[in-house]
């Protein structure tokens, strides 16, 4: 599993 | 989408809650203050990346709303406050939390630290709220329903987690821990909730 580049959940 | 939509009807539940009845009796400031810096620390990203409209907006509307529910409470019905009720310290949150975001994060940078401050620090933020609705003993239904809505918005991001981790291999360890935590905190209110609030009587607490 990749971890979040940036976070594009709110 | 669900999950972000139970959190907006929350949000305004509240605010409505509040405008209409002129009162904020029963809701804990201080979980509401926590929510305002949780947003305000979380969406500082809305400077630095564009994720889309939806995202932007969303971002604005919820750091706004914390803002003014905070001033209804603390300024505009401040006489109608239960500070007396709301006892919890919340220095025994933002503290450890500010502590343990330094030490266990993703990335040591300011912006990053600051995101898993707001991460953690939203899954104990209710804990004000729910401290005040044990020690009154009781909740008004629309306070009820309120909390229902509050609490349901991460436990749907939970399964929306599982389909990412499944579909996209996306997995981000610090938001679905905290995320877990902050809903097993709603467990007992939940229960309530539907053994008391759909049946149609308030919640209230053995003394």
């Amino acid at each position: 599993a990749k971890a979040a580049q940036f976070h594009d959940e709110l | 989408l669900c999950g972000d939509m139970s959190h907006l009807l929350a949000i305004i539940i509240l605010l409505m809650k509040i405008w209409k009845t002129r009162s904020c009796a029963g809701i804990s400031g201080k979980s509401q203050a926590l929510f305002a810096l949780v947003f305000t620390t979380r969406y500082l990203d809305l400077f630095t990346s564009f994720i889309s409209l939806y995202n932007t907006i969303m971002k604005v509307f919820f750091i706004v709303s914390s803002y003014f529910t905070v001033f209804l409470i603390y300024f505009k019905f401040k006489a109608t406050y239960d500070s007396n009720h709301d006892t919890f310290r919340a220095e025994f949150l933002v503290v450890p939390v500010g502590g343990l975001s330094i030490l266990v994060n993703s990335e040591f940078t300011p912006l990053e630290i600051l995101w898993t401050f707001s991460i953690y620090l939203e899954s104990v933020a209710i804990l004000p709220q729910l401290f005040m609705v044990s020690k009154t003993g009781e909740a008004e239904s629309i306070t009820s329903h309120y909390l229902f809505a509050l609490g349901s918005y991460r436990a749907l991001y939970i399964f929306n987690w599982i389909y990412r981790y499944y579909f996209e291999g996306f997995f981000d360890l610090i938001a679905v821990v905290s995320g877990c935590v902050q809903t097993i905190l709603y467990c007992d209110f939940f229960y309530l909730y539907i053994t008391k609030v759909l049946r149609g009587k308030k919640i209230t607490l053995p003394a």
